[in-house]
């Protein structure tokens, strides 16, 4: 309840036509940003709840039940023993998300608010290599890594390995329920390996950038 | 040099040999469809009066007509069973990603604007334009909070007659997350992802405003210029457009209702969740 407080609180305050259309002066614009990123961030955990809820209804969330989180602190606490993080990558618009540039193995899991089935092309932004996207069924999903545009890779605030979106198409998304995914970097063969080995070399350009990448 | 293609079973998208949007291709018929960025320069005023307002937040006040960024656009293509995208570069802070999925009927754009330069002292405020061959007759139409539907007229009022002193934004209006236009053949609509300002200036042309970075307070009290930084550059803005482009008498669904299924998807976006999985296996997980 509190964490929902917050949002509500930051949604209260952005009722004021200075915050819909940005008439506001810049100091107060990045603080209603700052207000918004706090609040959807301390919702970020009653998300988490329900979604491990939802996964595992025997789930019972452990660690400090009940206790009121600072919202402000949210980031700081040690998340209580969670099944599953689920957690946000608040910045796929710029093809940066810490988890899926780090790990070999993740799931993706989508919820779906509609009232209807529904379907996604799942961009993830990776460093590079081969990647296995199963579905709950084993079901292998076929995927396609697209190289990340300069322009974005140029950004001066973009911090990230991320060289390429992993894209595969997320179907049969149930109404007002979830589906997850299972990605996995795969280590094709010995080469590939001793190419894990070695750090990443940026790929040499073959031939004018066109024709690389066709 | 040559002209490039893209799409999947349902529809082609061409670029010439500029790099511009050029063609779209649907059940074997093409039709005009061009895109490109345009900026208009803000106007410069003292404010004391009206006629000398500045463009800035509370005000869209450009100083004569749009601005071209480039003659020629840098592409390149990316090919693939699920997407097939082409990147364009229109100049060092304007790039774009047009990309068409296996099984989609709409075209995406993900604009990528910013930071805008203002070394020549000038606000520039930048537009996302489409063009097609349809006689729209001067009508458009622009959604009022992501439902109704409004019909606009260029130069027109419903109920007094108008003498616009500002041709440009007098007829621009607010667009949550559609702006559409038809005649008896044809029907584009353009869904935004974001409220901006958008217009169609002239007869099957359909424009969206992306970003601003504007030098002047226009006196309506904020003080202040609508010149937003990041990291002490100018604010870099990126965002998507959808393109749903059809014959009008198409069969069920009819272009409207693909477009308000597509603004679902699109407004009401699956939240996408990670999770580590540290050790464990497939079979474990599953």
């Amino acid at each position: 309840e509190p964490h929902l407080n917050v949002l509500r609180e930051a949604m209260g305050v952005m009722q004021h036509h200075d915050a819909i259309t940005g008439t506001e002066k810049q100091h107060v614009a990045n603080d209603y940003a700052r207000m918004l990123h706090r609040a959807v961030g301390a919702c970020g955990a009653n998300t988490k709840v329900v979604l491990n809820q939802i996964v595992d209804p025997k789930f019972k969330r452990s660690g400090r039940s009940g206790q009121p989180q600072d919202a402000g602190d949210y980031h700081a606490q040690p998340s209580p023993v969670y099944k599953f993080g689920f957690e946000t990558c608040h910045l796929l618009n710029v093809s940066q998300c810490e988890l899926t540039e780090s790990k070999d193995s993740f799931t993706v899991t989508l919820y779906n608010p509609l009232a209807h089935a529904g379907h996604e092309y799942v961009r993830v932004p990776v460093p590079g290599g081969r990647y296995i996207v199963q579905d709950y069924r084993n079901v292998e999903v076929s995927t396609q890594l697209v190289p990340i545009p300069e322009s974005v890779l140029n950004l001066n605030y973009r911090f990230s390995n991320a060289t390429a979106e992993l894209v595969f198409l997320a179907n049969e998304l149930p109404p007002l329920g979830f589906k997850s995914y299972f990605v996995t970097r795969a280590v094709d063969s010995l080469d590939d390996f001793i190419h894990e080995a070695k750090p990443l070399q940026p790929e040499s350009p073959v031939g004018n950038d066109s024709t690389r990448w066709h | 040099s040559e002209e490039v293609t893209i799409g999947n079973k349902y529809l082609n998208v061409s670029f010439d040999s500029n790099g511009f949007l050029s063609t779209i291709t649907i059940g074997g018929v093409t039709n005009r469809l061009r895109q490109t960025f345009v900026y208009y320069e803000g106007a410069l005023g003292n404010n004391e009066e009206m006629r000398n307002r500045s463009s800035g937040a509370y005000i869209f006040r450009p100083n004569g007509t749009e601005k071209t960024v480039t003659e020629t656009v840098q592409l390149r293509v990316v090919k693939g069973a699920t997407v097939q995208e082409v990147h364009q570069t229109f100049n060092e802070w304007i790039s774009q990603v047009v990309r068409v999925y296996a099984d989609e009927g709409h075209v995406e754009f993900e604009w990528l604007v910013g930071p805008i330069p203002v070394e020549d002292g000038i606000g520039k405020e930048v537009v996302s334009r489409f063009y097609t061959a349809a006689q729209s007759g001067g009508v458009f139409w622009t959604d009022a909070n992501g439902r109704e539907m409004i019909r606009r007229v260029r130069n027109h009022r419903d109920t007094w007659n108008i003498g616009l002193l500002e041709k440009i934004s007098g007829n621009y209006y607010p667009v949550t997350t559609k702006i559409a236009l038809e005649d008896e053949n044809l029907r584009v609509a353009v869904l935004n992802d974001r409220a901006q300002g958008g217009s169609s200036l002239q007869d099957g042309s359909l424009e969206l405003m992306v970003h601003r970075r504007l030098l002047h307070d226009d006196a309506f009290g904020v003080e202040e210029a609508l010149n937003e930084k990041a990291f002490g550059k100018g604010l870099v803005a990126r965002g998507k457009h959808w393109v749903v482009f059809g014959a009008k008498q198409s069969a069920s669904p009819t272009p409207e209702a693909r477009e308000r299924f597509l603004q679902n998807r699109m407004l009401l976006p699956n939240w996408l969740f990670f999770s580590d999985v540290g050790e464990s296996t497939y079979e474990e997980w599953q």
